[in-house]
């Protein structure tokens, strides 16, 4: 639904549905981000037969002072943020990061010629969280 | 060298440190690791060793790697388009027991004809494979011998062929031929009808020695092909001439270290956290071997059921 009202085409209540929105879904808050690289880009295109392209995603955005179910967020995540406000700046505020990955399969040719499917842990983010 | 001696990153994800951009003080350091560890370390897979060797600017000045042939090649890339989505996720079925799939060609071969000692076109190659990269956390599911026939091979009726393995010792009288000391005799008997890929499963046969941490399997491949019903009178002469490439070896493991993906965990987390989305339509691969041969229909009906 945040997808659609984003996209909603421009209407004479356009401005007034846009300021309540940012209130509803603050800007620049954690989510997750879309970044696609092509193997051959890094010149690996010649021992990884496959995928072509890779798509990890990323994380980024700022995390809201009171993290509440939204981003799964452990109590502990609240209890940083309040010793970063009250305590010791030193600490650092609760970070944006990735909470929950996809598999990748690899097809590579080792060096001594011969060739493997593999399938990775962890190389896809999926989901992000605050913490 | 002095600049970065002092300065010795430790990778969290492989748990080992390495220093940058210095393969010289890398080899140092390799070198100081126990055994054990030295030897994973070299066999990390090769996507790994890049990202954990962060500060190895010119990976492309590595010594050049041996290329695989043409048929292996399609060979793998349809098994990656059978086993993983076209943004490279691993497909969810439940069949699909594997992670890793490795094949090998054989980096030596013999070859014997005994044209006039038997009936119809005898292969007999001695064959050695050198399986270094299998690491010790990659246990074997299944290990086929793959034949590819030629298609420019009229095959309009059903050839059989009788396939008898024998494992070879290698013995110092002979670097490339070694003769052979002890066999395990162990024949197959299979159809080539229109299909170009043949595997001869050869599981029960290479268990005891991959097992045994055995990485060079020297064996002795004797193929006698017949056209047509064995039971019948075989016409032997025309289809006999059929060229067969030297099988390649092809090795199903499941890789149990932290870095290879684990099925079963993901399921079980779904299970867990039903709102996953589930892949309905997916094409079943059976590790057994029995690609292409159940009727997925069948399959979804009774997993309906």
């Amino acid at each position: 639904r945040a997808e659609n009202l984003k996209e909603a085409p421009a209407t004479p209540s356009h401005n007034l549905s846009k300021y309540f929105n940012q209130f509803l879904f603050p800007q620049n808050e954690c989510e997750l981000h879309n970044f696609r690289l092509s193997f051959s880009q890094l010149k690996w295109d010649k021992w990884i037969i496959a995928p072509h392209r890779y798509s990890p995603q990323y994380c980024k955005g700022d995390c809201p002072r009171v993290v509440g179910h939204r981003y799964g967020s452990p109590v502990h995540t609240m209890v940083q943020n309040i010793i970063y406000e009250k305590l010791d700046s030193s600490v650092p505020k609760p970070s944006c990061v990735p909470a929950e990955y996809s598999p990748l399969s690899v097809l590579t040719i080792e060096p001594d010629g011969s060739i493997v499917y593999k399938e990775y842990e962890d190389m896809i983010a999926t989901k992000c969280t605050c913490r | 060298s002095p600049r970065s001696r002092g300065r010795v990153v430790s990778d969290k994800t492989s748990g080992l440190s390495v220093a940058p951009e210095d393969n010289a003080s890398e080899l140092h350091l390799l070198s100081q690791l126990p055994k054990g560890m030295r030897r994973g370390y070299a066999l990390l897979p090769p996507l790994l060793k890049v990202l954990s060797d962060r500060g190895h600017q010119n990976w492309e000045s590595e010594a050049p790697r041996l290329q695989p042939g043409s048929r292996a090649l399609r060979y793998m890339k349809r098994l990656y388009k059978m086993s993983a989505t076209k943004e490279g996720i691993p497909k969810a079925n439940k069949s699909h027991l594997y992670n890793t799939v490795r094949l090998f060609t054989p980096c030596s071969e013999c070859k014997h004809h005994h044209r006039d000692l038997m009936k119809g076109d005898v292969h007999l190659v001695d064959l050695l494979f050198n399986l270094d990269r299998v690491t010790a956390l990659e246990h074997l599911l299944k290990s086929v011998l793959l034949y590819s026939f030629d298609t420019s091979v009229p095959i309009s009726s059903s050839i059989t062929c009788m396939c008898h393995l024998s494992v070879k010792e290698h013995d110092s009288s002979s670097q490339v031929c070694p003769s052979l000391s002890h066999s395990i005799p162990f024949s197959l008997q299979f159809e080539v009808r229109k299909r170009k890929w043949v595997e001869i499963d050869v599981t029960s046969f290479l268990q005891p020695l991959i097992a045994t941490n055995r990485r060079n399997i020297h064996m002795a491949v004797n193929v006698t092909c017949l056209m047509g019903d064995p039971q019948q009178n075989t016409k032997l002469e025309n289809a006999i001439n059929m060229a067969l490439v030297p099988p390649s070896l092809l090795l199903y493991l499941n890789d149990t270290s932290e870095q290879a993906y684990h099925r079963w965990n993901s399921l079980r987390h779904r299970r867990k956290n039903p709102v996953w989305p589930r892949q309905r339509n997916s094409p079943l691969v059976d590790p057994t071997g029995g690609k292409g041969k159940e009727n997925s229909q069948g399959k979804r009906a009774s997993r309906q059921r």
